[in-house]
């Protein structure tokens, strides 16, 4: 099983860092 | 319950379990600030959790790969932790197995999982003792390996509508140079699962 034929992962991105503080800031 | 789904049951404690560890780890390897952790008690021991839209995402993640772990198509659900230009550092990498069909006959079984999950969490607690420490600026994904063509899966695994899922790159599968670190193996009645970190030598 070698490759990305088996795995999956969702499109979207997480938050990152800095957008997590970007939004802690507005706050 | 004679009519409970023992499937459901099964994909109901996993990813309750692997809510918890995924906060856990994002704390424990400082992929966020750890203001924005607020400490809880689950399985009896302190965890770390993470509110808004970041927990919102891992809660539909994990809802998406629920469907997956009921039919027992998920083999492997991998937290990818990744550096700046998105090369993997550090893969931990909870390896599924269940029994073949059978009742869950008592509370006392599904006590003695959550003793099980507990001494995994704790071992994810201090797991920062035996790696080494990330590059600034890391982010993660979670990556589920089905054990058929994931195109088979796609249907499955997309119960949520705007939260799309797309077979993965080999960039974030492959790992050149990676060392193998044990963490924790647990063998119940219900569920079999080891958890291990593949680690980047040089990050």
């Amino acid at each position: 099983k070698s490759g990305g034929t088996h795995i999956l992962k969702p499109l979207m991105s997480p938050p990152t860092r800095e957008e997590i503080l970007a939004t802690l800031m507005d706050l | 319950r004679q009519d409970l789904n023992f499937g459901q049951v099964v994909a109901d404690i996993l990813c309750e379990f692997l809510e918890v560890a995924i906060h856990l780890i994002l704390y424990v390897r400082d992929v966020y600030p750890s203001g924005i952790f607020q400490k809880r008690k689950k399985y009896n021991v302190p965890v770390q959790e993470l509110n808004g839209n970041l927990n919102q995402y891992i809660q539909d993640t994990l809802h998406c790969v629920k469907p997956l772990i009921e039919k027992n198509e998920a083999e492997k659900v991998v937290v990818v932790i990744m550096d700046k230009e998105h090369h993997p550092v550090e893969r931990f990498v909870f390896e599924i197995s269940q029994p073949p069909l059978l009742s869950i006959s008592s509370e006392t079984l599904l006590s003695h999982v959550e003793q099980l999950l507990r001494a995994m969490i704790l071992k994810i607690s201090v797991c920062d003792a035996v790696l080494d420490n990330n590059p600034p600026g890391c982010t993660f994904t979670v990556l589920v390996h089905t054990r058929e063509a994931a195109t088979r899966n796609m249907e499955k695994v997309q119960v949520i509508k705007d939260f799309p899922w797309i077979v993965a790159d080999e960039q974030e599968v492959h790992m050149e140079e990676a060392k193998l670190v044990p963490l924790k193996t647990m063998t119940s009645d219900i569920l079999k699962m080891q958890l291990y970190v593949e680690e980047k030598t040089r990050k």
